[in-house]
């Protein structure tokens, strides 16, 4: 018998902040149930809470960042997701015992550069690679 | 410093670190960027004295490595391409030598190498020293030649392994920038030996003229134009950090 067409509750649509815009102006962005979705979050290595700034030439110190939020599904497209971590949050979903979440990483790191006095005050520039982070996203 | 930190889990009280505690953090993060740590400095603290010509290029160095040396339009030498670790040696000893009858006249520089990481790949190596005007050679070319002291010998002139050379007037002025690249394969062989960089002044005739008085500054000049040497290097893949 046809039964009567249950009506479809309208699909949530994520306002979900573009990759290519750095977070940070979308600090309240949250998911469907008001979690925080995975994005960049600003985190600064002070040396000069560290206390180096007497060998320490520069820089004064250098803004890392990290990677924190919720990839919970769906996983739209501005959260950097792998079809892989798609695929999880789906089998978490039907599972979510036996398989956690995809984890919120960073997607794209950058280097950064120190310069710094050695013990026989000769002058230092080391260049560090993946130090800083550009981009995150859903693994 | 940034915004709200990560949001501590259920449960988890959160606590300050103590001294010892917090010292240790500070190695982790020492260990994480490859820095030797705090420095025992010989002398007075370096960045209280006046800015030294090392101090200076290396500066400029660190912008365009860090990418901020567009005003100037590019990194300041072609060397640091590929480079992830550049030093500057600053402490040498400076031999000026001139043997009487045959009017040959060269400074020498040495450098203390024992800083230099073993096993790093080197992809440039530069001598830097000032020159001035010469007011004893107007309108003169000068040929300036760089040798590596490869073995000295007591009973007759040392062996010299040729580096580079660089065609100049005698009126220029500014930064000379000899190529000692060459030099470096020997490094890796002789890790702790000193260097020895010989430098000899010649007018296109042939005949030696004593550098300072082709205007080139030794260590005698103020310290913002003082000789000094770099060393480009290409860093292996980091090696797996043991977990501490």
């Amino acid at each position: 018998a046809a039964r009567p067409l249950k009506r479809r509750p309208p699909k949530k649509t994520n306002e979900l902040p573009h990759p290519h815009k750095l977070p940070g102006i979308f600090d309240d962005v949250h998911g469907s149930d008001g979690q925080h979705v995975c994005r960049r979050h600003k985190l600064y290595v002070s040396f000069q809470d560290l206390g180096w700034l007497d060998w320490v030439i520069a820089p004064q110190g250098y803004s890392a960042y990290y990677c924190d939020g919720e990839c919970s599904f769906p996983l739209d497209s501005c959260m950097n997701a792998t079809n892989h971590a798609i695929l999880q949050s789906l089998v978490h979903l039907m599972k979510p015992d036996a398989v956690p979440k995809a984890c919120c990483a960073p997607t794209k790191l950058s280097a950064t550069s120190v310069l710094y006095y050695d013990s026989s005050n000769n002058v230092i520039l080391r260049k560090h690679r993946n130090m800083v982070v550009r981009a995150c996203g859903c693994h | 410093g940034g915004g709200p930190g990560p949001r501590p889990p259920r449960g988890c009280l959160q606590r300050r670190l103590g001294p010892r505690e917090r010292r240790d953090m500070q190695r982790e993060i020492l260990a994480v960027l490859g820095l030797p740590g705090r420095p025992r400095p010989r002398a007075p603290p370096a960045a209280a004295r006046l800015p030294a010509s090392a101090p200076l290029f290396m500066l400029d160095l660190y912008h365009a490595m860090a990418g901020d040396g567009d005003e100037d339009g590019g990194p300041p030498t072609r060397s640091l391409g590929r480079a992830d670790l550049v030093m500057s040696f600053v402490n040498m000893v400076e031999h000026n030598q001139a043997l009487g009858h045959q009017e040959l006249h060269w400074k020498e520089f040495r450098f203390d190498l024992t800083q230099i990481p073993v096993g790093e790949e080197v992809t440039a190596a530069e001598f830097r020293i000032y020159k001035l005007p010469s007011t004893h050679l107007l309108n003169r070319t000068l040929h300036i030649s760089m040798f590596e002291v490869v073995r000295e010998q007591s009973n007759r002139e040392s062996d010299l392994f040729f580096l580079d050379l660089q065609t100049l007037r005698a009126e220029d002025e500014g930064w000379l920038v000899l190529d000692v690249t060459a030099a470096s394969d020997h490094w890796s062989l002789n890790p702790n030996k000193d260097l020895g960089l010989r430098l000899y002044v010649e007018t296109e005739d042939g005949r030696s003229v004593d550098p300072g008085l082709a205007g080139l500054l030794g260590r005698q000049a103020p310290r913002s134009k003082q000789p000094f040497m770099v060393t480009f290097f290409r860093v292996g893949p980091s090696p797996v950090r043991a977990p501490r």
